[in-house]
């Protein structure tokens, strides 16, 4: 999971 | 009406004009395109009921196994009233002889050979965004956690494409078996697009964003 942070962080987001 | 409203924005490639044309500018220009609709990509599937309901690592894992088919099937739709052309965006739109150039002959045969098929079916908007949100969900990704939320999402799509089907093409009651049919061609096609931007990358001659390549990584 360490190495998908950005996608991680996208999914997280509100919008 | 949920799919139909939670559709990305049309994308612009906007091929840099500073560059001469080349095979490196080709690929430049597809994969700086691929990374910023993989960022509206996301932001759609958070917007297909029930998908933000599934837990956070099994919607990564979902995303990191179709991410490429749904690229694909969206360039496939946007390429059905095209003839032998893949439209990337409406700025950038790729024939046999570009396809070439740019290394992406075989990549352009086999997308153009799953284009042809949902045009000898005239595949409707409505069965397309339901298409790609069942790819999403049936992604047959080795790590899912809860395998029957990810079932239940998969029913939920499926049904929603039965009610379209049964109210919209009574004439063909086998056209959502049909539809679910071009899927296997779909992840082959997938497979292909993604070992050759692998390559690609360890060429290292094209640069790449971050979420294309964690995106690209995830599928090795």
């Amino acid at each position: 999971k360490e190495k998908h942070k950005i996608l991680h962080r996208l999914l997280q987001n509100s919008s | 009406t949920l799919l139909l409203g939670a559709e990305p924005e049309k994308v612009c490639a906007m091929p840099d004009p500073a560059l001469p044309d080349s095979d490196i500018k080709s690929l430049t220009t597809l994969c700086d395109l691929a990374d910023r609709e993989l960022v509206l990509n996301i932001s759609w599937a958070k917007h297909i009921p029930g998908f933000s309901s599934l837990c956070l690592s099994d919607q990564m894992s979902l995303l990191q196994s179709a991410w490429m088919e749904i690229l694909i099937l969206r360039v496939a739709f946007r390429s059905l009233l095209c003839e032998d052309k893949l439209v990337f965006a409406e700025d950038y739109i790729m024939d046999a002889e570009q396809a070439k150039s740019a290394g992406l002959l075989e990549l352009h045969k086999a997308i153009l050979q799953l284009v042809r098929r949902y045009r000898s079916m005239r595949l409707e908007r409505e069965e397309f965004v339901t298409l790609k949100a069942i790819a999403l969900a049936n992604s047959d990704s080795m790590h899912i956690e809860d395998v029957e939320a990810v079932q239940g999402l998969q029913d939920s799509l499926h049904e929603a494409l039965l009610d379209y089907e049964c109210v919209h093409h009574r004439e063909d009651p086998r056209r959502t078996g049909k539809l679910i049919m071009t899927l296997p061609l779909l992840r082959q096609t997938s497979a292909k697009a993604v070992r050759h931007f692998c390559s690609i990358k360890q060429d290292g001659r094209v640069p790449m964003h971050k979420l294309f390549l964690e995106l690209l990584e995830a599928n090795v």
